[in-house]
């Protein structure tokens, strides 16, 4: 899931 | 990061030095909807609110940081410093058609039922729609200044960048998000009309004219 490593895209 | 997200972003922040070029040198907002100006605002801060919680590199940070604190500054521009300039009759997109639905879309698609999460997909699906007012100003008023182009044509071109970039993180790291993808593939094709006439007209060196 994209939100376990946080949001890292603008 | 690869270079389509890279040249992405920095097609992001052209389109803002574009703008606030535009509206201090011509000492005028004319032409720029107010409305979508404020949705960007709304749509950094929810996202951005992550700055508190979640690290990810100096640039992310400093990226974040900028891009709250140069909306902001574009709003005291339009709404202060050139107020007089700024023609709200012409701006009458209807908010509440757009935050309304990007509220009911991020209670059913996100990460996770928290604050942040919420807010982050409530701010990507607003981002999606947010150039809507701007569209329908130009789209009334029938025609556009060339500086005011360059400004959305930037702003798409950082849209489009993005494409080859979530293609690219799939082949190099299996990572897909499907919420970001879906929402920026729409906000892609709402400038599919307007590149249309910039390519064909602007940068031919004509005005930036509808069709009657």
């Amino acid at each position: 899931r994209p939100s376990d490593s946080g949001h890292d895209e603008l | 990061m690869n270079i389509f997200r890279f040249f992405g972003d920095l097609s992001h922040l052209a389109s803002i030095f574009i703008l606030i070029h535009k509206i201090t040198t011509t000492r005028s907002c004319r032409g720029i909807s107010f409305k979508t100006q404020a949705l960007y605002v709304t749509v950094f801060v929810t996202r951005y609110l992550d700055l508190f919680t979640s690290y990810v590199s100096l640039y992310n940070t400093v990226m974040k940081i900028f891009f709250i604190a140069s909306s902001c500054y574009i709003l005291y521009l339009m709404r202060v410093r050139y107020r007089p300039t700024n023609d709200p009759s012409i701006d009458t997109f209807r908010l509440e058609y757009l935050v309304g639905p990007c509220v009911v879309l991020a209670l059913i698609f996100n990460y996770g039922y928290n604050p942040t999460e919420l807010l982050w997909s409530f701010s990507i699906f607003l981002e999606s729609v947010a150039i809507l007012p701007q569209l329908f100003m130009l789209q009334r008023t029938g025609e556009a200044e060339t500086i005011t182009t360059h400004y959305l044509a930037a702003l798409g071109a950082y849209r489009a960048l993005y494409i080859p970039n979530w293609i690219y993180r799939y082949f190099s790291e299996g990572y897909v998000d499907p919420i970001s993808v879906t929402a920026g593939l729409v906000q892609t094709g709402l400038y599919l009309d307007f590149f249309y006439v910039y390519f064909t007209k602007v940068l031919q060196g004509q005005k930036f004219e509808l069709p009657a």
